[in-house]
């Protein structure tokens, strides 16, 4: 299918099985065909995308098919992060209005599988160089998000290292060395530190120690060491 | 370059090996 034709397609508002089938066909053309046709989905192709996420993530979980919501949910994440595997796509996407707090609201430590791809997209972002300081928009998102639920802004993502799957653990872990290590400040470092090890993170790290994953154990010494290098400056 | 893709991949693994925290 042509990228105009999916955008025809996204058009009709499918639902369900029938959306679920026609973002599965759109990762496999983003990820396989050049950039050019990327840049063809374009504009457009990604705000029907966001759309669709923002719609499904809105709807209560009670519906009766959140099964496939939640299918159509993670599908569309693995359509982002293949639309942002070119300068075009993580372009458009950075610039569009709440396509990274889409990426936050996706940190649901109840679909686990989802909330890997989600963190690790955010870290990415969070280290991309750019002009404005990116992890700042991240954690602005999950600091609104948080304000908006009533909880602690980093409960989720330690909620998400309580789950048995190791690479959501890797993946939390990864986001949390991001937005610490691009912050300039030393005390904005310090700071969001504390304020983790408040919330339980030792606790949680002291088990994380313990597993045999090598994914697991590089994301633990750069956290280790970057706690040391602040402590000494300090 | 401004059609070279795989700049996603390139920062996923960057994270994963570590490569992106290392201090400049």
């Amino acid at each position: 299918k042509s990228a105009v034709m999916y955008i025809q397609e996204l058009r009709t508002e499918p639902r369900d099985v029938q959306l679920l089938s026609c973002l599965e066909s759109l990762r496999v053309s983003l990820n396989n065909n050049p950039v050019s046709w990327v840049q063809t989905f374009g504009d457009e192709g990604l705000s029907l995308l966001l759309s669709f996420l923002k719609r499904l993530q809105e709807e209560k979980e009670e519906y009766p098919n959140s099964g496939i919501s939640v299918k159509c949910q993670h599908e569309i994440i693995r359509c982002l992060k293949a639309f942002m595997n070119n300068k075009h796509g993580l372009k458009a996407m950075l610039s569009s209005a709440d396509g990274i707090s889409l990426l936050v609201r996706a940190i649901n430590p109840r679909v686990p599988h989802m909330m890997v791809d989600a963190v690790r997209l955010l870290s990415a972002i969070c280290i991309l160089e750019h002009t404005d300081n990116l992890h700042e928009r991240v954690l602005e998102s999950i600091t609104e998000l948080s304000e908006e639920r009533d909880i602690e802004r980093f409960q989720p993502l330690l909620s998400g290292m309580q789950k048995s799957n190791i690479a959501l653990k890797g993946g939390c872990m990864q986001l949390i060395n991001a937005l610490i290590s691009r912050g300039e400040e030393l005390d904005f470092r310090i700071h969001i530190r504390s304020e983790l090890m408040r919330l339980g993170l030792r606790e949680l790290l002291s088990e994380v120690r313990l597993i045999e994953n090598e994914e697991l154990r590089v994301q633990l010494q750069v956290f280790d060491e970057q706690a040391e290098e602040d402590s000494e400056d300090l | 370059d401004g059609d070279e893709t795989g700049i996603m991949d390139g920062l996923l693994e960057a994270l994963q090996s570590g490569a992106a925290f290392r201090r400049k």
